[in-house]
Parts: structure tokens; C-alpha cells; sequence
């Protein structure tokens, strides 16, 4: 099961950061590393307590995965420095990578584009067009871009409060309030 | 294997049954804030064996039968059916999966890492499953012929519960355990808290979790 | 202190839950309750341990607060059980509740309207246009219905890479891609 | 009292002076992802004392300051200012004001409420505040009379940090202390944590909180 995982995460760490990468794809450029933690070990200090201290050992059965993200022109950052539209994008670039080794015939993304500009959710609706011979899937939004790209749009509403029921709708018929109108019950 | 129907019946604010086809490549879901989009989500993960109510955003896991609104009673049960096409294998795919199913007993231990986290708002009450000595609904020789271990070009996972506790997992409308949804899905990257189901604000969830975490969803899609 | 506690939690209560409190204005009805949580207390049990156990009793001066929120037509529901875009709205409710109480003169909102459908954006831009007679408030998103309802829009890019820059923008020049054109250095 | 005007050098992605001037009851701030608009947030938490390199998505505190970019090197420095109007208040303000003012004792001990969190990333270095023993910049006799008790019509509240780990607050250009500051915001609503500053993605901290949680922050608002 070494050789398993060594070939995995070899495949998603190409995937995710080679130099046709996901990163790359959605950053329009930049660099990303994906790399195995140094073990944590227990070391006795003098006086005879014990710290835990991140060593430079790796083990690929053991260690833990690190990664790093440099948008395109900036210094390399950790994840925590990184802006929420940027977090989201590396997010769904590793989250795709991982699929790519492993896919799955469906995928749910539950308002994935909420913090992301405009030029952003047109770059995740491309790369999603890309995995479609291997899945189908699910996209929660309320953005009016997202919608457009889908092949289908289904409405869920309340017209009993309380009550949730499924409507057919076209992408025109999606009013200006995020309003569902002129949708048929199938 | 594709995915190609959800039905949802007294399960959240679905009150009548409701159905999803997903013909399309990319099914868009709409609609205003509060409506139910994200009780679809958790429809899907419960009925691919979630067990704990707190990730369904629930106290106790019968807070997923419907629960009553101003004009109408509240649910006896829940139900929510999966269906698949389930077609038989050619040439290649047949080949890859042959070989991943008789990754033989290493695959089976990675779906079963998961312990039952029995605190975490498991359902009471009888838990009625069919004794161990049934036999399996899986068709073992079913493995490497068809992408799901059934020999039917449709399969149907259907999870119900009821307000008296009762939980029932059916395959094809027969009885079945957690365990065999697990094994039903093993090696296909479906399962309740796969990496192939982001929940609404949890996009980042990978990027924040810990490098130990993170190789816990890396050996799943090993 | 007790009674100056006891007013500031009575007129918020007011505030948010309400008859023409906050929360109906933004949810168009239903109710919300703001109430003193039960105090937690050490209970023997016959075997010698010891348990928390959440009592009746509540303190003004000790007892934490609890926030109840039923959406129009729906039952009563723990906060965990709203949705997404409920759930920024009851904060927002709460929130401006508070604030009425005691306000200062400016308030940071930095992508608020996130989870919203247009419809709540459309409330929630009209409910702090209530509030710029106690304090100015600076808000940052990427929606375009909450841009039009600011007096004046900055625009922050990088147009050096990795150097932020401030411009004035107005509100026809902000692109379909979220870039921002025609916009001047002042 | 009113918030005019916001003046950033060399913090975080601003390398450039850059100034955000508030004349207008709703400004709105926007621009593509990673350009620097939550940026402007930090630097509002940070001048008013933020302590914790954590809540400003940091590792060490020297993470605010321009850390270069493909064309251009660091900065030594970082300074953020925060202008504020303090005209002398008239009528039933100044009544208002001054009965707060008074609050005595009470007030003191909620501002005083947050302890020093030692380890979360605090600045090192010197942290050469004036002594102890210095007079306040505050002016006593002014509360009441203006919403700030400062003398002065408008107030400048800075705070810098150099490379070397010298930390430095200033209020119209006169040293002052962390306390100062906190005095200065006493009762007014505004700090670095306090409620008016809400973050991105962190709207619903307040429902999600505990009871206990929320308490303290209806406290800050007594
Ligand atoms: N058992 C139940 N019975 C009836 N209604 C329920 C039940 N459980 C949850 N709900 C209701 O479902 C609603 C939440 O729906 P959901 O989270 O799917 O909304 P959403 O469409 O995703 O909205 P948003 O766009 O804000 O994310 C809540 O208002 C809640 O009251
Ligand atoms: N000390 C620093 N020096 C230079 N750049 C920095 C520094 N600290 C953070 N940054 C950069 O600032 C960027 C983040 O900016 P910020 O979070 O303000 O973006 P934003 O405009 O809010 O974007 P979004 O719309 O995605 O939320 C990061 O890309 C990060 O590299
Ligand atoms: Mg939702
Ligand atoms: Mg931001």
C-alpha cells in the first residue's frame, strides 16, 4: 500500500501543481507545491520534559500534506495569508486535482462561487466544463453566471411556506430577485 | 455508472415526494435564500449512510423527517432513494475494473476507517437491520463486470426512518445494512463525506484542515 | 451594573425581537426571542461524580444569551437548522440591534451579502440606509445591487502586481468581470 | 464624531501611501479577488490594537508590513493612521456624553476586560512604549465636552511597526501607549474586536458563538 499511495499523491501533486496544473488554470499562472509534513516527533528537553518538534523527515506512509500557493506575481504564501476569492480558487483546484485521480460519477458543489468575482466564477464554470466526460455535476449558486453555464436549471421554492417543491426553469425565467417565474411543475 | 435520479419524500422541508433527474452534464440548483437547496445535499448524504445529525445541521437525526409548517402536520417518515445506471462494462473499463476490485482486502480496509463515532447523534431506537448471517445483496461475482457489485443495469439505495427510530437501508428494495452500502460503493470515490460532496461555506474546509487530515482524503482517493 | 446590563439587554431585546424589531423587517415577519440562558451547575450524582446540568434558573449578571429564530410560515428552529442566507440574515438583525443600542461611528461590513439571494440583498442594503443617521459604513463586495446603494465606490487593484492601489470608481465602470475601467487616480 | 479618513504606508499590500477618505454615509469598497480590499480591514483592526498576528491572518506580527513583490523589495516599515473629526459637542450630546463619561469606575473595568493574550503572536522586539510615568495624551477635563478626550478638533490615531520589532502608537503625533488607546475608544464602540467590525466570512461568528460568547459582546454594548 506504499507503492498506492506514493503513486497517488504523486498523480494529484502533478495534477495540482505541475505546469499544466489546476493552480495554473484557475490562477492564470503562479506556482503551487503540494509536499509531504516533516514528521513530528517527541524530543526530551534537558530538563527532562518532552516538546513535539517538526523534524525534516518524511515518510509517505506517516507524514501529514502540506501546501503552498504563490498567485502569479506575488510571494509565496501560506493558505491563511491568501484572500477568500484566492482560497476558494486553490481549494477547487486541489479539490479537482484529487478527482482527476479518483473520480467519481457525480459531484455536488454547494455555492462554491459565493466569494468569488466575476472573472473568477468564469474560470471555475470552465474548468468544471473539462471534467464533465468523467462526471456530472451538481452546482448550488445564486450567481447568474454559474446558472448560465448549467445544461439544466432546476428551481427549488416555498410557494407553501414551509414547503419545498421542485419547478423546471429556464436561465431567462430566473427573475431579478432570485425569484423563480413562469415555471412549470413537471 | 452515472447517476441519474434523487427522490426525496418527508425528508426536511421536502413534504411531498419530489424528484431530481440529472440527465445534464451540469445540473444547476436555484432558488431564494431559505428554499431547501442545501437540504438536497444533505438528502444525498444521508441516504449514502451519514450518522451523525450534527454534520446534517441537526440535533438528533429525526430532525430530518419533516418536521411540520404552518399549514401542514408533521412527517411519519423520511425516505430518500438514489438511483444509478449501472450498465455492463466494455473493453477498458471492464479491464480497470477488474484490477481495482481485487485490490482485494487493502481496499476494503480504507472504506471501513470510518468507526461508528457512536456519541455524535446516531439514531436511536431498533436498528432492525437484517441479522449478519443474510447473505449480501452484492453479487460478489458482479465485481469487474459492472461498476457498482450488482448484477442489474439499475440500482436503486433507498435509506428510510421513521419517527419511532426505526432505520432502513434498502438495495434494489431489499434489506440492507451500512455495511453493504459501504461495500456497494467502495473504490468508486461516493460516500457520505467524500471528497466529491462540498458542503455550502465548506469549500475551504481542505485548505484549513490539518496536513494529517488532508492525508486522510488523500489515501481515500488512493 | 446589574441594572445597566438589564437595560442594554431589554433594549436590544426590543431592537431584534420585537414587533417592529429588526428581525421582522428583515424577514418580512415570522418571530425571534432573545432570552438569559439557563445557568449551568455541578450536580452530584449517587455514584460521587459529578455532571453539568443546565438548570431554569437564569442570572442577568451570569447567565449567557440564547437567540431563538423562526422564519415566517416555518416552525421554530435552533440557529444550526437555518440555511445559509438565513442565518446572515439574523446575524445582521442582531447585529444592527446591538448596534442601535450603542453605536459608533462607523461599521465594517466585508462581504456580508455573500450568502444572499438578490431579494435579501436588496433588504439588507435598505436596512443600513436606517442606520447613516448614527454612523457611516463602509462596505465591501462583489454584488452589484449592493454597489449601486453605495453614495461612493473605491475601487482597490493591482495593477502593479502585488501592489495595492486606491481609485475612484463609479458604479457604471465597474465591468462585468469585476475589473474596474476608466477610473482616475486622484 | 465621525471617521474622515484612513491613511495606509507600507502595510501588508499597500507599499504605496494610499488614502480612503470617508465623507459619504456608505462607501463601498471593491475590486477582483487578492487585490487588497480585506487588507483595508486589518489595518483598521491593527491601528485600534489589535494584538493577535492570528485574527490578522498572519504568522508574526512583522506580516503587516509590505513583504515585496515581483518588482519591488519589502518596506522597513509599517504605518496606519485613522482620522477622526472631534468638533465640541452641543446640547443634549455633551449632556449625554458627559453623563457616560462619568460612568466611573464601572466603565474602566469593561474596557479593561481583555487580558493580554502573551502568546498569540504578539509583537517581539522593543516595544518602547512611553513610561509609565509619562502624562496621558488624554485630557481629562475634554469628556464630556467632545466625543474623544482630546483638546482638539480633529484626532489622528497611528500606529507603526518597523522591521527591528519596534512597535509605536501615536495619538496627534504624541507617543502613547496601547492603554491610551483603549482609553481614548472607551464607551464609544470602537476597538479592534469590538462589533462594528465585521470580517469576511465572519458574519454569523455571533449566532455560532456560545451564550457565554455572546454575553461579553451585549457587555461591550452596555
Ligand atoms: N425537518 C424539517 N422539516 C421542515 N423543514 C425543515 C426541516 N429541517 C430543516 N428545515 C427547513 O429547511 C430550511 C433550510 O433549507 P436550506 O438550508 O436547504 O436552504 P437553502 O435553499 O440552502 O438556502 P440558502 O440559499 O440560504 O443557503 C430551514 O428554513 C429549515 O427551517
Ligand atoms: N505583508 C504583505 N505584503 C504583501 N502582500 C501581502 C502581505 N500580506 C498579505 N498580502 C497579500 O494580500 C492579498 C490578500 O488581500 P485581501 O485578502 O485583502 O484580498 P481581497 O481584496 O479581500 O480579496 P477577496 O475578494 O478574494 O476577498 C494576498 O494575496 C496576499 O498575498
Ligand atoms: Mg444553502
Ligand atoms: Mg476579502
Amino acid at each position: 500500500s506504499r507503492t498506492l499511495f506514493e503513486d497517488t499523491f504523486t498523480r494529484i501533486q502533478e495534477e495540482f501543481a505541475g505546469p499544466n496544473g489546476m493552480f495554473r488554470k484557475l490562477f492564470g499562472g503562479g506556482r503551487a507545491e503540494l509536499r509531504l509534513a516533516g514528521l513530528v516527533k517527541e524530543v526530551q528537553r534537558p530538563d527532562g520534559t518532552t516538546e513535539k518538534v517538526e523534524t525534516e523527515e518524511t515518510d509517505v506512509l506517516e507524514s501529514g500534506i502540506e501546501v503552498l500557493a504563490k498567485p502569479p506575481g506575488k510571494e509565496p504564501r501560506a493558505i491563511s495569508q491568501l484572500s477568500g476569492g484566492e482560497k476558494t480558487m486553490t481549494a477547487v483546484a486541489l479539490l479537482l486535482s484529487i478527482f482527476r485521480s479518483r473520480p467519481s460519477c457525480f459531484c455536488v458543489l454547494d455555492e462554491v462561487d459565493a466569494a468569488l468575482d466575476e472573472a473568477n466564477v468564469e474560470r471555475y464554470t470552465r474548468v468544471i466544463r473539462q471534467f464533465t466526460d468523467l462526471s456530472h455535476f451538481i452546482v448550488i449558486t445564486h450567481n447568474k453566471r454559474t446558472m448560465s453555464a448549467a445544461d439544466r436549471l432546476y428551481g427549488v421554492t416555498m410557494q407553501e411556506r414551509g414547503v419545498s417543491t421542485r419547478v423546471s426553469v429556464k436561465f431567462e425565467h430566473v427573475g431579478e430577485g432570485g425569484a423563480i417565474r413562469g415555471s412549470t411543475h413537471e | 455508472m452515472r447517476l441519474s435520479k434523487l427522490t426525496l419524500c418527508g425528508f426536511k422541508s421536502f413534504a411531498d415526494e419530489t424528484v431530481f433527474t440529472f440527465d445534464d452534464a451540469v445540473t444547476g440548483i436555484v432558488g431564494p435564500n431559505g428554499c431547501g437547496k442545501s437540504n438536497v445535499v444533505d438528502a444525498i448524504k444521508w441516504v449514502l449512510g451519514e450518522r451523525s445529525s450534527k454534520s446534517l445541521r441537526g440535533k438528533e437525526m429525526s430532525d430530518v423527517i419533516f418536521a411540520g409548517s404552518a399549514g401542514r402536520a408533521p412527517a411519519g417518515f423520511a425516505s430518500v432513494t438514489l438511483t444509478f445506471e449501472n450498465p455492463e462494462l466494455k473493453g477498458e473499463a471492464a479491464h480497470r475494473r477488474a484490477m481495482s476490485a481485487h485490490g482485494g482486502p487493502d481496499r476494503a480496509r480504507v472504506g471501513e476507517s470510518a468507526p461508528v463515532a457512536e456519541g455524535s447523534g446516531q439514531e436511536r431506537g431498533t436498528q432492525a437491520e437484517p441479522g449478519d448471517d443474510d447473505a449480501s445483496p452484492l453479487d460478489a461475482d458482479a465485481r469487474g463486470r459492472r461498476a457498482l457489485p450488482i448484477e442489474a443495469d439499475t440500482v436503486e439505495v433507498e435509506r428510510r426512518l421513521f419517527r419511532d427510530g426505526t432505520s432502513q437501508y434498502l438495495i434494489n428494495q431489499r434489506r440492507a445494512r451500512l455495511r453493504d452500502i459501504r461495500d456497494l460503493f467502495l473504490d468508486t470515490g461516493i460516500g457520505a463525506d467524500a471528497y466529491s460532496i462540498i458542503e455550502q461555506g465548506k469549500v475551504d474546509a481542505m485548505l484549513l484542515a490539518s496536513a494529517q487530515e488532508r492525508r486522510t482524503i488523500f489515501e481515500e482517493a488512493a
